[in-house]
């Protein structure tokens, strides 16, 4: 008699449980009101199925986020968990959005997911797409502005993944500079 | 501890799959 086994299908583990929130700019509320947790997840399956149903991020209306952050860590600087960090930003132009905007966000997510920072995947605490009509940003959050070898080398190994040339220059700078200063003012504390 | 890694590669072909 043939035996027939069947394989139980098992998911991918990840090494965290991620939390997907949305940012829908509606000026009449406060912000925290237009923050919306939208899933969590802990498999590179669940994390495809999220993915591969929610909007790409060049189709979102200007003034939206995605935010991506580990479980337990809410995607804003007053987080005890974001507080004393900062982030590793990157500023793209308007003609970007068509070409490098989904590319670089999923290049993101899945340096997120995939622990692509090594040992020092435990200073990151999220990532962050804003979309914006004067130009769209995506950032990567780590925990603390001073813990310099691991902000350094997540910056470097970040532009590695997003395939940036040589002579472009990201910044990380601290929570506490944008949260206090705007534009120009803001510093950045390092640079790869 | 050891640290669950994904490459990319790896992560891109789980896509589609099942």
């Amino acid at each position: 008699k043939e035996h027939l086994t069947i394989q139980p299908y098992v998911k991918h583990p990840l090494q965290n449980r991620w939390t997907l929130w949305f940012f829908k700019n509606d000026k009449s509320k406060p912000w925290q009101a237009n923050l919306r947790l939208v899933t969590k997840f802990d498999t590179v399956e669940d994390f495809w199925a999220l993915y591969n149903h929610i909007q790409l991020a060049s189709r979102l209306m200007s003034g939206c986020d995605y935010s991506l952050f580990k479980d337990g860590i809410e995607p804003m600087w007053e987080d005890n968990r974001n507080k004393c960090g900062g982030r590793w930003l990157i500023t793209l132009s308007k003609q970007q959005r068509m070409l490098e905007l989904d590319q670089f966000w999923l290049e993101t997510l899945l340096c997120l997911i995939g622990e692509a920072f090594d040992d020092y995947s435990n200073e990151v605490c999220g990532g962050v797409i804003n979309v914006r009509a004067k130009g769209d940003k995506i950032a990567i959050w780590t925990r603390d502005t001073e813990n310099q070898e691991a902000v350094l080398h997540i910056g470097k190994t970040y532009k590695e993944r997003l395939g940036l040339p040589v002579k472009i220059v990201i910044g990380y700078q601290a929570h506490a500079d944008t949260a206090t200063k705007s534009g120009l003012g803001i510093k950045n504390k390092f640079v790869v | 501890g050891t640290r669950i890694i994904y490459d990319r590669k790896f992560l891109m072909e789980c896509r589609h799959s099942p």
